[in-house]
């Protein structure tokens, strides 16, 4: 996955992303693609929740996934997540949960639940950081606000690190695939720089959704795993997704 | 930096001009629907389910299928089938109830419906 919260000129934040899934899942030799990841395609919507008639949140999601790992609480914040690698990964928590073990919170309830009853970008950024979850992640919360915008980098237990938009000194963006962003990525999965690169080439003033796309669209931040991509804007009350295909060349991942 | 992806044609030089969204790397629109959370966690996905019903099927089975050509027994099938059930009445409010109600709209196994919404966990390895 490529999350990226960026500020433009003018104060205004956009929160996009390319959601990637189904690495190693079976290859479809006659579509030269990723079974799990072309059969996913057909299940992306676009869900409005409603409660007394009025919209609560907007979410780009799976049919017959009732998590959240995209979504936008208009006016209010944006949220993201993006999977995080680590030996003490979910399946430890999932083990867990069986033994009766539950302290822990699934990820993508919390980012539900997050979305569902957070009335701020500060408590959902609390809520985000300080619940004991069952795998560790990427959260990505983006505000309506100057200088609302952070990487929230999680193991089950803590919360390693919170990376934030910083305008003094140069962050107007933060982007996170799927590396913590104080190291080097994988040399063979390195989307990071592409994807900055494509960003100081656009430039703070030219940020919009179109250039937001473009940077989405180039490989190999777009790859063969990618399902959609989502473009928010929490001021304006806008969210757009795309689903996506990478036709050959273009890498696995 | 990269390696394989520093080789073209697996990257190229920052697109231009993608937006609106055409061309080959763009694969349609997405669909919207509204989900309300005055309706009972059961009922409140069944629209939506039974429109994406046959899709959702599709998925599981190759998740299936994937499953038992590692472990041909299909023990791993009825584990998911018949233990995985037992725990949902352990997921928070209203997450259980809202996943029974997707797996009665889509007529599939409790289990795998479960599965299906636990996969990130199972899969941070």
């Amino acid at each position: 996955c490529t999350s990226v919260v960026a500020e433009d000129k003018s104060g205004k934040l956009y929160h996009a992303r390319n959601l990637d899934f189904g690495l190693f899942l079976g290859w479809d030799v006659k579509n030269n693609s990723w079974m799990v990841t072309q059969l996913l395609r057909p299940l992306v919507v676009n869900v409005d929740f409603q409660r007394n008639g009025k919209t609560v949140f907007v979410s780009t999601s799976f049919a017959g996934y009732v998590g959240m790992l995209t979504g936008m609480k208009p006016g209010i914040f944006s949220l993201t997540m993006n999977e995080r690698f680590s030996i003490d990964g979910g399946y430890i928590g999932v083990l867990e949960w069986i033994l009766g073990k539950r302290d822990g919170m699934w990820m993508s309830f919390l980012t539900r639940s997050v979305l569902e009853n957070a009335t701020s970008y500060e408590e959902a950024k609390t809520l985000l950081s300080k619940t004991k979850l069952l795998a560790p992640a990427y959260f990505i919360l983006g505000g309506n606000k100057s200088e609302e915008g952070c990487v929230i980098t999680r193991s089950r237990a803590a919360c390693l690190d919170i990376w934030e938009l910083d305008l003094k000194n140069g962050t107007w963006y933060v982007l996170e695939t799927n590396y913590d962003h104080w190291k080097a990525p994988l040399p063979i999965d390195n989307r990071r720089d592409p994807a900055m690169k494509c960003m100081r080439r656009t430039s703070q003033q030219n940020i919009s959704f179109g250039t937001i796309y473009d940077m989405l669209s180039t490989k190999p931040v777009l790859n063969k795993l990618t399902t959609y991509t989502t473009l928010m804007s929490v001021s304006d009350n806008k969210l757009e997704a795309y689903l996506r295909i990478c036709p050959d060349p273009c890498m696995p991942w | 930096s990269g390696l394989a992806q520093d080789v073209p044609p697996y990257t190229e030089d920052c697109r231009s001009g993608t937006y609106p969204p055409s061309g080959p790397t763009f694969k349609g629109n997405v669909s919207w629907y509204t989900v309300n959370l005055d309706q009972a966690p059961q009922e409140r996905w069944q629209k939506l389910i039974s429109e994406k019903k046959t899709a959702l099927s599709i998925l599981i089975q190759a998740i299936k299928d994937l499953a038992t050509s590692f472990f041909p027994s299909e023990k791993i099938i009825k584990l998911v089938d018949t233990k995985l059930p037992l725990l949902i009445g352990t997921l928070p409010c209203p997450f259980g109830e809202e996943i029974k109600g997707i797996a009665d709209a889509s007529g599939l196994p409790l289990g795998e419906v479960m599965l299906f919404n636990i996969f990130y966990e199972v899969f941070t390895v």
